[in-house]
């Protein structure tokens, strides 16, 4: 654990509490892409099954359990509790293009060929694409209400930090992954336009809105 | 190479 991690993982958890504080207080969920959130759900189910076969530790085993939970409880929010406030008509990426190449790649480009590894690695480049809907939505409407930018900010910033402390960890323990340090390259790379825009917007009191 | 079989992160 480095400063660098722990700042990352601060920030996903601001992230995932955010949108769930956000859909909670305001009853709606409009402007938020329940296609990525389904995306974010495999995402963490893939990559967490090793909750029962491996511990790490304590705060490992309870962040697990906490983004799951957050992102059950935000499906749960999105698709029953305020179905309604769901702007459908506007989340109209297809996670297919995005599910399937996925799988694929976590079948060719993988470190050991075993069923929870292979589990693992597609919850790395599922992850890394996962916001492109989000992404699409907010480009559909033009626009972000500042608390979902400040959600895609933290929810980007998370896998920044991450690249920040796989350079470090290289240095100090000889750890190298080039899978998940490419696709976090490349998942931090789809929020770059998005980084400018809340930079030059967001911070200054603007609503985020695309020209 | 890598050496992370063990997933200590997130």
């Amino acid at each position: 654990m480095n400063i660098f991690r722990l700042s990352g993982d601060l920030s996903h958890l601001l992230a995932i509490l955010l949108l769930l504080v956000k859909i909670w207080k305001t009853r709606s969920c409009a402007g938020i892409s329940g296609k990525s959130q389904i995306l974010f759900a495999i995402v963490y189910t893939t990559r967490y099954l090793d909750l029962f076969t491996s511990f790490v530790s304590v705060y490992n085993s309870f962040m697990k359990v906490v983004f799951l939970t957050a992102s059950y409880g935000t499906l749960y929010l999105m698709f029953f509790k305020f179905k309604p406030t769901y702007d459908h008509n506007h989340d109209s990426f297809r996670i297919l293009y995005l599910i399937i190449p996925s799988l694929v790649l976590s079948f060719i480009i993988v470190h050991v060929y075993t069923v929870m590894e292979i589990l693992w690695t597609y919850s790395i480049y599922l992850e890394a694409v996962a916001i492109m809907p989000q992404l699409f939505m907010v480009s559909r409407t033009g626009e972000a209400e500042t608390i979902t930018s400040h959600y895609l900010f933290a929810l980007g910033s998370y896998r920044a930090l991450y690249i920040l402390n796989w350079i470090y960890r290289y240095y100090t323990e000889d750890f190298l992954d080039m899978i998940v340090i490419i696709a976090g390259i490349v998942q931090t790379i789809l929020y770059c336009d998005f980084f400018y825009l809340y930079i030059t917007k967001v911070l200054k009191g603007k609503r985020l809105s695309l020209p | 190479y890598q050496k992370n079989n063990q997933k200590d992160e997130l």
